[in-house]
């Protein structure tokens, strides 16, 4: 589903350049769960990013579900995310002028065009799969910083996108909550065949994926195979 | 420093109210090491909010260094937190225009009046504690969710607070920098009989805590103490 080769990000900031990412190469097969961890700037979030088409690649070759990430245009690449991406953004970046019901249905309103009855029931569902049915009518600032979580988390899954770039999303979950979210994402794996791909410092989800690559300093330094998971 | 007795918090939406803190009592004495944890929408956040005078009770007795936390006007309010506290935010709540070295100087220019010499050694020593050294010179939006989060730590440490509140300020890091942050804190708590009181899902933190209070569904239920902390 993924193909990157000697895949690099640079950020200019004025004189100065971020090596984000560095000569990064792997692949990812379909309905696989994958995660990237690694120290605290080592380029994760920037990494999704590339694989998301929510930014371009200073240099390398990077293909996800059949497109040359590359060469996609701005019309081509917001098509390309509705289409196939279900981002959950490390800050959430939810809508403040939604309400939670409002935040989770929107890529069905935007990007799919699904009949009312049918985006009713998907949002209730995914709402009571991650706990945040009673929050339905709330504003962001209205929620807690789990709940504000689990919208960005719904919101990712509710157009039952090919692929889930997860960034974070149990870093502000308790427990019993963060293992709500996981054992959902594992239910869609198997029912739908997704393909996960977080990043994440939790080693509960470390604990639940196939496969573990490691940055460091925008390197990938290792790739580790799950026996158990 | 901190006795609370049937503290309530009612947040009204319209018709609905939400009780988010029901009937909490508790004290908390100078230079301890603090954690409240519970679900996610427990009301962790909202009470470190109460404490810090970012809010006010609904009903009950709140007395935070002295201050009788409901008396106090909003002019009064700003200038207890100025004196008394350093506030790690769930969502950081940086300022946008301002550099990480901006952004940690601030409550040392708005508030203390330090001189210029002092501010500059005071920052970069807590900017070299938390391993942020190379991003002074960056805007938020160009730093990782990771070091946006040190970032507000930084902040809340450099006036030398008697109080500092902090809202899961370990949730974006990986092992190590969450222990550099952690040594850190207690390393003041040890120096200058700093006070802290956690919210938090991080069992690393809980591990280091001296008192583990329980939140759940606004209710304080459960007080241990660690023998070992
Ligand atoms: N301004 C508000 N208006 C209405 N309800 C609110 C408001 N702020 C918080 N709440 C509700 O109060 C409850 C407690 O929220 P709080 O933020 O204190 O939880 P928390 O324990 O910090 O959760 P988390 O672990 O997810 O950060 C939640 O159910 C939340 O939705
Ligand atoms: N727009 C930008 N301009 C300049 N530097 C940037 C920008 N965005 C990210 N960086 C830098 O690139 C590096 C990698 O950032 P990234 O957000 O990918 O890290 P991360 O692994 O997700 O970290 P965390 O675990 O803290 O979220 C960091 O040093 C960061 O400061
Ligand atoms: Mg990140
Ligand atoms: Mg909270």
């Amino acid at each position: 589903l993924i193909s990157a080769e000697n895949l690099s990000k640079v950020y200019k900031t004025g004189e100065v350049e971020i090596n984000a990412l560095k000569d990064i190469s792997f692949e990812i097969e379909p309905a696989s769960f994958i995660s990237f961890v690694g120290p605290s700037g080592s380029g994760k979030t920037t990494l999704l990013n590339l694989i998301g088409s929510l930014d371009k690649p200073t240099s390398g070759f990077l293909q996800v579900a059949g497109a040359n990430i590359s060469t996609l245009d701005r019309k081509q690449s917001a098509r390309f995310r509705g289409d196939n991406i279900g981002f959950i953004f490390q800050d959430f970046n939810l809508i403040p002028v939604l309400t939670t019901y409002e935040n989770i249905e929107y890529p069905l309103l935007m990007v799919q065009e699904v009949p009312s009855d049918q985006r009713k029931k998907k949002v209730g569902e995914l709402m009571e799969a991650v706990g945040i049915t009673e929050q339905s009518d709330k504003y962001p600032d209205q929620l807690s910083g789990g709940q504000k979580q689990r919208v960005a988390v719904a919101r990712a899954l509710v157009s039952n996108p090919k692929l889930v770039l997860a960034d974070e999303p149990t870093a502000n979950l308790d427990h019993a909550t963060a293992y709500m979210v996981i054992d959902l994402m594992k239910r869609m794996k198997d029912e739908f065949g997704t393909t996960f791909i977080f990043s994440t410092h939790d080693q509960k989800i470390v604990g639940e994926v196939e496969i573990l690559h490691t940055l460091e300093d925008g390197r990938l330094i290792s790739t580790e195979m799950n026996k158990e998971a």
